[in-house]
């Protein structure tokens, strides 16, 4: 029997290596290891088990971990793809690598989709749209009448439901943003585009030099 | 106005904005 004596450091469950998440991503190894600075920042908000739990998610967010969002539910559920009830860190950063800046719009418009995409279903269907009008109106405290809510609804679905079968489907959706891409903007963090310099905070000594990949 | 809800929803929804994660920092 041998004794093995890893020399890495503690690191959180869940933890993947920088230079495989580089290699998957389009961040640098010193992106990543800064990204590992946030995730445990977070990760340790509220539960410090090194794993992002719901609460911790909605705190970042909103600096008020009891506040519910829908979005926010919905955003929290597709990064954590592995269906775990946690964002472990390889789920962070290539969920946070389809808002890159230089990611693919196909991926940027998938994303949103699941998003809309409520009830997983494969489809955006009407209801799902009036019930997220309705969340937001919630969420920002606007006042609009039934009328206005059904009237936007309905516009909405006459524009994008090209086949006319209640509801939206995937292609539906790459056509509508392309006639609407302001639908994606959210879609895009300019502060991944180097992490490094817009947050110097996070910077930690690589332990393997980017131009040695 | 709005006549696009998805519009509505992009531009209003602070839970669809994570630009506040980075703000943790």
């Amino acid at each position: 029997m041998g004794c093995f004596h890893s020399k890495s450091p503690k690191h959180t469950p869940g933890y993947e290596e920088p230079v495989i998440l580089a290699a998957e991503t389009l961040f640098s190894v010193s992106e990543v290891e800064a990204l590992y600075e946030l995730y445990k920042k977070i990760s340790s908000s509220i539960t410090d088990d090194g794993l992002i739990h719901k609460e911790e998610f909605q705190l970042a967010l909103f600096r008020n971990r009891n506040k519910r969002n829908l979005f926010a539910d919905r955003v929290f559920d597709i990064f954590d793809y592995k269906r775990n009830g946690v964002i472990e860190f390889g789920e962070f950063v290539r969920s946070l690598g389809i808002f890159h800046p230089n990611a693919s719009v196909a991926d940027k418009v998938s994303f949103a989709f699941r998003v809309y995409d409520l009830r997983s279903t494969g489809f955006i269907e009407r209801e799902e749209l009036r019930e997220m009008v309705l969340a937001l109106l919630h969420e920002s405290d606007v006042v609009l009448s039934e009328e206005y809510i059904e009237m936007i609804v309905n516009k909405t679905f006459d524009d994008a439901d090209k086949k006319g079968d209640g509801k939206i489907d995937l292609d539906e959706w790459k056509e509508f943003v392309s006639q609407n891409p302001s639908l994606i903007k959210n879609m895009t963090l300019p502060y991944l585009k180097d992490i490094t310099l817009a947050f110097p905070s996070f910077v930690v000594r690589s332990e393997v030099e980017d131009s040695d990949l | 106005p709005f006549y696009n809800a998805f519009e509505f929803i992009s531009s209003m929804s602070s839970g669809f904005d994570l630009s506040n994660l980075f703000e943790s920092g």
